[in-house]
């Protein structure tokens, strides 16, 4: 489903560049349930951008379910972002004069296969399924910043994406909570749906079927976890 | 140096209220390490915010080094904040259109005993020591978010306060540079700095001498870890 080839990603700020992906290689298969690790700065949500169609290569080709993104006109980029693929973003990127319930049934507007009466109960099912039940109409601000986190997560959810990269999704919740949208996650998998999660924890990585691993830019190593 | 009485912290909106913090009951002695954990939501957050005078309680007493920060004046209040208080916030709050360098700058513009030709290189040390010497002239948006985390890590670093407060400081951090930055907090600690940090990783808090778990707004637990 994802194809990378000699993808290059470099950030140009006044007259320094910062090569935040260099010629990097990478196929992953519908799917596949994939980690990503590596040290801060080494280029994981760069390279999540560029899977996730959130931006593009600064040079090299990025083939998704095997069409080159560079031939996509802008419409169609934008639809596959908002239809194919969910994304956690390491950052939340919730909208802040917007109660949890409104941020995750988002995505469903963009959805025109999905009846505008079900947006409602598709959002709160979401919700309930990241514990968050009882925070339905609190908007972020009031919300902890786990709480926060995942509504994120359930807003990648709703439309149920081919696809699910999540940006280090249990960066700000408790083991037994992290546990539980990796469950998710894993329930998600074995329907079907490819999921790449960046996480900087082992314990969360070995639940992958595989994990790749990013330093300055590069991958460093691709290994099979053994776990599927 | 903190004694909370029967403190209690309620939310309210509109009609309904969030009773985050119930009547908690806390001793910390000057040049402690503690860790406090906690799933999400469990009121880990609303605690360190009156910790470190960045809210007040409903009803209850704090009593900082000894002073009841009720009856403080609104100036004494955030005198103590500035001068005595570094805070790293869980979403590390920083100034968007301000580069790493600035945002680290900004708390010594507040205390009146370092020379303004100082400002520059102690918030260059800072920056170095958490391992961003070359992103010092990054805006936010122009950083990961571990470098992000890492820059409020700085900030909270830079007046050498006598008490630092850490909300999640190694979230979005690789196992190895959570290290560094721990071992930055003990450093800290041994000499003499009080140091509380909330952390939702057991291999963290084991870094502190004293673990207090929260649920639902209450102390659970709280332990000594053997470790000092
Ligand atoms: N401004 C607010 N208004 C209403 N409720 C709030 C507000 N801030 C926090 N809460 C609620 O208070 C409770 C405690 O929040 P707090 O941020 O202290 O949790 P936490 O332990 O830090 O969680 P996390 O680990 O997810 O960061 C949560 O259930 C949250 O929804
Ligand atoms: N918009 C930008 N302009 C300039 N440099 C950038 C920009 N975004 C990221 N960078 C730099 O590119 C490098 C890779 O960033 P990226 O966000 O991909 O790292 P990361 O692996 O996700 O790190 P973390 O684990 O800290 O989140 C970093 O060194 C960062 O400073
Ligand atoms: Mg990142
Ligand atoms: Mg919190």
């Amino acid at each position: 489903i994802i194809k990378l080839r000699e993808a290059c990603k470099v950030y140009r700020l006044g007259d320094i560049s910062v090569e935040a992906l260099k010629k990097v290689d990478l196929d992953i298969d519908k799917g596949e349930f994939t980690a990503v690790m590596g040290s801060s700065g080494s280029g994981k949500s760069t390279l999540m951008n560029i899977l996730g169609c959130l931006d593009t290569v600064t040079s090299g080709d990025y083939f998704l379910d095997g069409q080159n993104v560079n031939s996509l006109s802008k419409d169609e980029y934008a639809e596959i972002r908002n239809k194919k693929i969910g994304f956690v973003f390491q950052g939340f990127n919730l909208l802040p004069r917007t109660t949890a319930l409104e941020n995750v049934e988002l995505p469903l507007f963009y959805s025109r296969h999905i009846n505008k009466n079900d947006y409602n109960s598709l959002a709160r099912n979401a919700l309930i399924r990241v514990g968050l039940e009882d925070r339905m109409h609190h908007e972020p601000n009031k919300l902890s910043g786990g709480q926060q986190q995942r509504v994120a997560i359930a807003r990648a959810l709703v439309n149920n994406p081919a696809m699910i990269l999540a940006d280090e999704p249990t960066g700000n919740l408790d083991t037994a909570t992290s546990l539980d949208i990796l469950s998710i996650f894993q329930e998600l998998n074995a329907q079907g749906i490819t999921v790449i999660l960046v996480t900087h924890e082992p314990d969360i990585a070995k639940y992958a079927g595989r994990i790749i691993t990013l330093r300055d830019g590069i991958i460093l190593s691709d290994e099979k976890t053994g776990d599927t």
